[in-house]
């Protein structure tokens, strides 16, 4: 599967842009937290799209908001 | 009694509905 860019985002209507970052974030975040993929995906996408993509490609910035998600999930 | 029904959860295949009010 070839990366998400912002070109190909751009040429999606804005809530087809959430759903094309969630069907990439979803299975990264899946092989970490089985349970939970479904609600962690769906919090971080309230996040900007150039902030999701920079977290696609850098599993430590996406590791860091999964922790931060998971953090809130449980208070 | 008052259900919170955050975050959204996502379903892969499934179209994203957590921000359709924007």
């Amino acid at each position: 599967q070839e990366p998400l860019t912002v070109s190909m985002l751009a040429a999606a209507p804005l809530h087809k842009q959430k759903q094309m970052i969630g069907e990439r974030l979803y299975p990264l975040i899946y092989n970490v937290h089985t349970q939970l993929a479904g609600k962690i995906t769906g919090m971080l996408l309230e996040i900007d799209n150039s902030e999701l993509l920079f977290m696609l490609e850098s599993p430590e910035s996406l590791n860091a908001k999964v922790e931060e998600a998971l953090a809130v999930l449980h208070a | 009694g008052s259900s919170i029904n955050w975050p959204p959860e996502f379903h892969p295949g499934v179209p994203w509905k957590g921000l359709q009010n924007i």
